[in-house]
């Protein structure tokens, strides 16, 4: 009846499931704290769009987007240091496995040095080092939009010594052992998808908002970069550790910060440091630390809903390996006996819709070319300390064209993933 | 490990108190 599709469906024009063509900022001030304006690299906002012809497919990102996951499941079980090492370097550093670049969707523009140079880098919270390409290149830097950035015209750039602790902190940070050039120390990290970086550790100012710059920022001035990176300029890293950006503002911020990531077709977000300008509609619940595997932020998931009905899923299915929350993995991945009947139920619901083929790892895919508008059952996540957060329509389904809309859900493999 | 990705958390204000011990959700938190 009516009053249950308002309730508990969404109502949405298929369009808004496809990549927008015309950049349509937010109005919402942000400006209270130090906020930076996010916005998706493939979308008309990003300036790193311009770029078509590099542009990842759907079928690219969701490939990509399994091979990170893959690489963070492969961490957290705990198996042994991938001893890979980076043959190419200049500075061969035995590396193991992080976590994958993936699609690295989503950008924030910082910036770096005295006179400030903006870079945008890649926003990611499930890593925790940031570093920037760096004249001169020495070995490799792959095409980025932003001009590279270069420590000798900046007047407050420096190395970090190879006897430092700064230098010591980096193994925790990378997953991998510095290494010292002279006495300059050198960093390496290299992602799941076997993209890498390396070059000299240093510090620099980092300017936020021209009231939030932090002098003796640690930073990878990277000489040796190759992957998927995309025209990004590197990659800021917001995970726990004591390097990451978060950590490294403590001081003024409290490690506190938000953002809102825009759905794909519509405009930009933010990332913002500091309590000031939340939101006081908040719901939280409890964030978890794993003492092995410090850099993540762990989340207790307790149920989903679908449609207004809860799904019988046992609470020992989502307790069996914990989650994770990430801003680097586009499609949610769930185990096995809580994905199984989210899919069940939201099929039923869809039933009146032709199903169509699967698009990479999504399996539920409708052929809506015929529609201008569709219903689909609202979807809600429950959280550790009964909190129920529920998804916008853009967080429900994922759109390779209106042929292929899918749910934007995937299996792992096993209940112990 | 089960993971909420960024599809999931588009438009969504995510707020992380990592002294606190806490993560907030609020809807509609782009525009």
């Amino acid at each position: 009846d009516e009053s249950t599709l308002k309730n508990h469906f969404h109502t949405i024009q298929i369009s808004s499931l496809l990549p927008a063509s015309v950049c349509s900022p937010s109005t919402k001030d942000h400006s209270k704290g130090a906020s930076l304006k996010v916005v998706h690299k493939h979308g008309p906002c990003s300036h790193l769009s311009k770029e078509k012809a590099n542009a990842a497919t759907v079928t690219q990102i969701l490939t990509r987007d399994e091979s990170r996951v893959n690489s963070i499941q492969s961490r957290l079980s705990f198996n042994l240091v991938q001893k890979n090492t980076l043959k190419n370097s200049k500075a061969s550093i035995p590396a193991k496995s992080g976590s994958s670049i993936g699609s690295g969707n989503y950008i924030v523009t910082i910036g770096l040095g005295t006179p400030k140079k903006d870079l945008s880098l890649i926003f990611d919270t499930g890593s925790d080092f940031t570093w920037t390409q760096c004249e001169p290149c020495a070995r490799y830097c792959y095409s980025q939009q932003d001009p590279t950035f270069d420590p000798s015209l900046s007047k407050t750039y420096k190395n970090i010594t190879c006897n430092s602790a700064q230098c010591s902190a980096l193994g925790s940070a990378t997953s991998a052992s510095p290494g010292c050039a002279t006495t300059t120390c050198v960093y390496g990290i290299q992602y799941g998808d076997s993209s890498y970086s390396v070059g000299f550790f240093g510090s620099e100012t980092l300017t936020l908002t021209p009231s939030d710059i932090f002098p003796n920022f640690l930073f990878g001035c990277g000489q040796n970069n190759r992957g998927l990176f995309g025209a990004s300029a590197g990659l800021i890293g917001l995970g726990r550790d004591s390097l990451s950006i978060v950590s490294q503002t403590a001081s003024k911020y409290g490690k506190f910060f938000s953002y809102c990531l825009p759905s794909r077709s519509s405009s930009d977000g933010y990332l913002a440091f500091g309590k000031e300008g939340t939101s006081g509609a908040l719901k939280f619940t409890p964030l978890l630390s794993n003492s092995q595997n410090p850099s993540f932020y762990f989340i207790d998931i307790t149920g989903i809903k679908v449609g207004g009905t809860t799904l019988s899923i046992s609470q020992s299915v989502f307790k069996t390996a914990g989650a994770i929350i990430d801003s680097g993995t586009v499609i949610t991945r769930l185990p096995p006996a809580a994905y199984t009947p989210l899919r069940t139920a939201f099929r039923q619901q869809m039933k009146q819709y032709p199903m169509a083929q699967a698009l990479s790892i999504l399996d539920t895919c409708y052929d809506l070319s015929k529609y201008s508008t569709v219903s689909i059952p609202k979807i809600s996540f429950l959280f550790g300390g009964n909190v129920e957060v529920p998804l916008a329509a853009n967080g429900i389904l994922y759109a390779g064209s209106a042929s292929q809309v899918c749910l934007a859900f995937a299996g792992n493999s096993a209940a112990s993933d | 490990v089960g993971i909420f990705g960024n599809v999931q958390q588009q438009t969504l204000n995510v707020v992380y108190d990592v002294a606190g011990g806490k993560l907030g959700f609020a809807s509609a938190g782009c525009s």
